[in-house]
């Protein structure tokens, strides 16, 4: 399955 | 994370510190869009749906997360609430704020269903919620453009916010040379347009507030 996007960012 | 990122969130954080401060110190409402502080809030709550889900980046992250999104919420409350404390200034505050804001929500939403990272809920509400910050400081500039009431809007906040915006652009420079050539395209692309909006309302704000003033002293 595909990976969670991670948004680091605010 | 590298000085701009941390000096980036931090002035953010500054500039709605800021606000919160002059919407409760002084009794003067009439220069802030309550459109723009709306359209903010919902930004912070479309983009941040991701805290619900317990898949955190950080603690810092999600600290922050949290405050943006109980930050503005209070903000558009304090506005709300002037409505029976402070009526006139309530009335002059909504009288000026005459931007259409359904363009800048379906602009934003159709933007989400063209640039997205994935066709999920949380990914079409980020997109949205991140095309929609660009813009949502336009309520506030075209209000400046228009009546140049700008008493509660210190030269304290447009600063904090415009280095927020600056700051965030060295900082994906230095993301992209440290860390695999790899850039957020639509944090990009949607960052620099809302660095241009806001150059755009400081040079506003320049004109008609610290050069106009001098004509407005007694």
């Amino acid at each position: 399955s595909e990976e969670d996007i991670l948004h680091d960012e605010l | 994370m590298n000085p701009f990122r941390i000096l980036g969130d931090l002035s953010h954080l500054t500039s709605i510190l800021i606000l919160i401060h002059n919407i409760k110190t002084t009794r003067y409402i009439e220069g802030i869009s309550f459109k723009t502080q709306t359209l903010y809030a919902l930004v912070f709550i479309t983009r941040y749906l991701d805290l619900l889900t317990f898949h955190w980046v950080s603690l810092y992250n999600a600290l922050m997360k949290i405050f943006f999104i109980v930050s503005t919420a209070y903000i558009v409350v304090l506005l709300q609430g002037s409505k029976r404390t402070n009526t006139i200034a309530y009335n002059e505050m909504l009288m000026h704020d005459t931007f259409k804001i359904q363009h800048l929500l379906i602009g934003s939403a159709l933007m989400s269903v063209f640039f997205h990272h994935k066709f999920t809920f949380l990914e079409l509400a980020w997109s949205f919620s991140v095309w929609l910050e660009s813009v949502a400081i336009l309520p506030q500039l075209y209000m400046l453009s228009k009546g140049g009431k700008t008493r509660s809007l210190t030269v304290h906040y447009i600063f904090a916010m415009g280095l927020y915006r600056a700051l965030y652009i060295p900082n994906w420079i230095w993301r992209y040379s440290t860390e695999d050539k790899k850039l957020d395209k639509i944090a990009f692309f949607a960052g620099l347009l809302q660095t241009l909006l806001y150059s755009d309302f400081f040079y506003i704000y320049y004109t008609k507030v610290i050069r106009g003033k001098g004509f407005k002293l007694p």
